[in-house]
């Protein structure tokens, strides 16, 4: 464990954390994409396949534990809870993020670093997380303002894996044969899809503005 | 290490 993986574990767990607080306190899911939330509760169902198999630390466990239950407790407040479902709003919330769900399939099928059932679904998993972010940023495109709590929470989301590239860089250099293509390749594209809405959330942060994304 | 210990990230 170095200290990029963990503030970068830390961050993640904050993001979570962000958004159920949002959720359960003004039982509001307003401007969160249920789609994104849809497909993270599937990247933590097909990465954590191993949670009871393979013990790491209790550490890794606990970690697996909270992010695969706030996972789904976000899903299910969002398309069950009375009060907060009432503020999804799926006419905006459109993107077909099943379309996403299949290439990655096939790209695991096809890109793995061993064909094994958990070590294809190990690879979905991390395609899949690189692009689940898409459908949140088509609905902040669209709903143009941004609350800050979820501004914070997309934020943070991009955070942790920028801050897991540095853990890749340091772990590269610091162990021998430390070496995941996949992983590192994945977790590049995921960042760089947050570039742009870093770059508009530092400009408002800066200016002291509302966060707004052109069109 | 063995295979499945590389996957010791989250």
């Amino acid at each position: 464990m170095n200290i990029f993986r963990l503030a970068g574990d830390m961050t993640h767990l904050a993001s979570v954390l962000v958004l159920l607080l949002k959720i359960h306190t003004i039982k509001s899911c307003a401007g969160i994409s249920l789609k994104t939330q849809e497909l993270y509760a599937l990247v933590f169902a097909t990465r954590y396949l191993d949670i009871f198999t393979n013990y790491i630390s209790f550490y890794n466990t606990i970690m697996k534990l909270i992010f695969l239950g706030s996972s789904f407790s976000i899903v299910w407040y969002i398309k069950r809870h009375k009060i907060v479902h009432r503020s999804y709003d799926k006419d905006q919330d459109t993107f077909r993020h099943w379309f996403i769900v299949l290439p990655c399939l096939v790209l695991a099928l096809l890109i793995n670093e061993r064909f094994t059932f958990k070590e294809v679904m190990w690879t979905f998993s991390l395609y899949l997380e690189a692009v689940a972010i898409l459908p949140q940023l088509v609905l902040l495109q669209r709903t143009r303002n941004i609350d800050n709590l979820t501004g914070q929470y997309v934020f943070l989301l991009g955070a942790y894996r920028a801050l897991y590239i540095l853990n890749w860089i340091y772990r590269y250099f610091t162990e021998d044969h430390y070496i995941h293509w996949i992983t590192w390749i994945a977790g590049l594209v995921q960042t760089l899809l947050y570039a742009d809405f870093f770059y508009y959330y530092f400009q408002s942060w800066k200016n002291n503005a509302k966060l707004e994304l052109p069109a | 290490p063995p295979f499945n210990l590389m996957k010791d990230e989250l």
